[in-house]
């Protein structure tokens, strides 16, 4: 474990957060696409199976238990409570999730690491992963104006995805047989696509101003 | 093994 890896836990955690205390303070999930939280759960979900027979360390058990409860809780406030489901932006939000989940599980069909059915629903979470973002982007693009903490989520989600890529640089320097292609190449997508995203909120912040999408 | 490596990541 090292500090690059810890600093990306706790930034994924934080994001995830941000989202909960902004829906939770505001009563309000405006700007927040459905459709990747619920792309995310399915992330966790498929990849944490192992939770009940793997045990790793505390620190992963908990982690997954938390990323679990939090995206659900998330999903159970846009859905279910009396006002925030009002403010669900249901009209924006039409991408389709079957655009990203079929592609995914027919690429981790082929491309996995062993023919197995826990290999496999893993390697389709490390590969939606890589696109779950995309429902909530287009939201922001069609919405434009986004709001701080919607905008803060979407930096801290490309932050923990920048520190993951520098951990894993330095597992590869430091670790003898550490390699991991499928992990790697999914993960420069995720990060490539907050890219333009970042550029746009970075200068946002260095004229302090509210962060506005172009057209 | 070289799968069980990167499953330590979360």
């Amino acid at each position: 474990m090292n500090i690059f890896r810890v600093s990306a836990d706790i930034l994924h955690l934080l994001s995830i957060l941000v989202l909960l205390l902004k829906i939770h303070a505001t009563k309000s999930c405006a700007g927040i696409s459905l459709k990747t939280q619920e792309l995310y759960l399915a992330v966790f979900v498929t990849r944490y199976l192992d939770l009940f027979w793997n045990f790793h360390s505390l620190y992963n058990s908990v982690f997954k238990v938390v990323y679990i409860a939090t995206s659900s809780m998330i999903i159970w406030y846009m859905k279910r409570h009396r006002g925030v489901k009002q403010t669900y932006d249901k009209d924006h939000d039409t991408f389709r999730y079957l655009f990203l989940i079929v592609p995914c599980a027919v690429l981790a069909l082929i491309v996995n690491g062993r023919f197995s059915l826990f290999e496999i629903l893993w390697t389709f979470s490390i590969y939606l992963e890589a696109v779950a973002i995309l429902p909530q982007l287009v939201l922001l693009q069609r919405t434009k104006n986004v709001d701080n903490l919607t905008g803060n989520y979407v930096f801290l989600l490309g932050l923990y995805r920048a520190f993951y890529i520098l951990n894993w640089i330095y597992r590869y320097a430091t670790e003898p047989h550490y390699s991991a292609w499928i992990v790697w190449l999914s993960g420069l997508v995720q990060t490539g696509l907050y890219l333009d995203f970042f550029y746009y909120y970075l200068q946002a912040w260095k004229q302090s101003k509210k962060l506005q999408l172009p057209s | 093994a070289a799968g069980e490596e990167v499953k330590d990541e979360l």
